[in-house]
């Protein structure tokens, strides 16, 4: 069993060494990755033996090759990721606009959305589709990763539906927890977060 | 110094305890809380020392009272943090409509942006200024956080803009590293790297 905290963690490594490999680093040292993400040298030495990455005694990780070898967990490179938007809104359209996600292999393949206004439109190249639409698509597209941008009175239908279609994974923006099946993953985001982040690093800062 | 990894942790304890309270739980000891995070309870004793929190041995800690003292780690109740948009296209319309910040006490007060159709309009009741205005708008509102959500391209502008005008942290969605003085906080976002890790749980999922 790998603790949410322990994923979250091998994200930013990642982050961090593809910033190092188009910085054109070829080698990083526990204490440096440590630095980057504010945890200790033990803990990147633990995480990376936890998934049986080692480095050279002395000199190090490989950037290229441990940056390989950590896509290969997260399922980089198998297959690329098809994703789908439910919820043709502001957040649906600003998170099929900006590129982020293709630098790890997703691609968003559809959107779905109740409002007449916007069905038969596209977000760049996506075709939005009408939410009746969503079991066929899905499975005629292979989709795996369903976003849910719908507003929090529609989360649990559309949940449901998602599930019956045969996505794998949902990513959850909107405000309500939802049940499904324990074989589909979830992953809910709640970017207040952030903002009480940010607060508390704005306090220390102003403390010294 | 305190660490992001462990500053993350408390912006999520506080969330579950916000859960628990809502759900009348009166005492949760850190094994329960350890379960929900997916940390250990070793952890959890760790964090909340860190911050001189101490729990009634045997009995756990009591929910509200460690609430209410991790919100004041978070500054919360001090004053609302005012919070403003720059950049009120599709992710800044989303974020200001979305209640979400309200619940800790953060509150947008403006929007700023350089499109002529979109200046002088509201987002829900917050203003769209001209970013000519920036600065005039956060001394009079005295608004404590800037908000970025501007095309790459205008992020670094944008940034020093901020900084000029007296804000007191940035937090930056725009893909876009910002150089701003060591004394301004910055906590940049990037939403793709919870597709990463919704990826990794359908592999594990799946290969049960
Ligand atoms: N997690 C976060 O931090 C965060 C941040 C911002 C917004 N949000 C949430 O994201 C959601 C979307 O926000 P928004 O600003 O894009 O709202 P929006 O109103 O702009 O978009 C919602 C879209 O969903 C569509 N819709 C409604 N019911 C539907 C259904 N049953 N099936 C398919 N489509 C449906 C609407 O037609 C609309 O296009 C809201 O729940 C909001 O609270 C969360
Ligand atoms: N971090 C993430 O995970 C994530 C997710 C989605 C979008 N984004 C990023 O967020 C940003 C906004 O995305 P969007 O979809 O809302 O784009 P958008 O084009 O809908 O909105 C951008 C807005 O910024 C305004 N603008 C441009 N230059 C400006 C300046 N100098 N000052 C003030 N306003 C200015 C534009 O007029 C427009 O209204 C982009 O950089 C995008 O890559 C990041």
């Amino acid at each position: 069993y790998i603790s949410m905290a322990t994923v979250s963690r091998m994200a930013t490594y990642l982050q961090c060494l593809t910033y190092l490999e188009h910085q054109h680093t070829s080698t990083v040292s526990s204490h440096e990755l440590a630095a980057l993400l504010g945890v200790t040298p033990e803990q990147v030495r633990q995480d990376f033996s936890t998934f049986g990455l080692v480095g050279k005694r002395g000199s190090g990780y490989d950037v290229v090759r441990l940056k390989t070898e950590i896509e290969l967990i997260f399922g980089r490179g198998v297959d690329r990721w098809k994703c789908c938007i439910v919820g043709a809104g502001s957040l649906g359209t600003a998170l099929v606009s900006s590129h982020m996600v293709q630098k790890w292999g997703f691609k968003y393949a559809a959107a779905f959305d109740t409002d007449p206004r916007k069905i038969g439109t596209h977000i760049g190249r996506i075709p939005v589709y009408a939410v009746e639409d969503l079991k066929d698509v899905i499975r005629r597209e292979h989709i795996a990763i369903g976003v849910m941008t719908v507003p929090a009175s529609s989360a649990r239908k559309v949940a449901d539906l998602l599930c019956e279609a045969g996505i794998r994974g949902i990513l959850n923006f909107a405000p309500r927890v939802i049940k499904v099946p324990a074989s589909i993953p979830v992953l809910s985001v709640d970017l207040s977060q952030e903002f009480l982040k940010l607060a508390f690093y704005i306090q220390s800062a102003e403390q010294r």
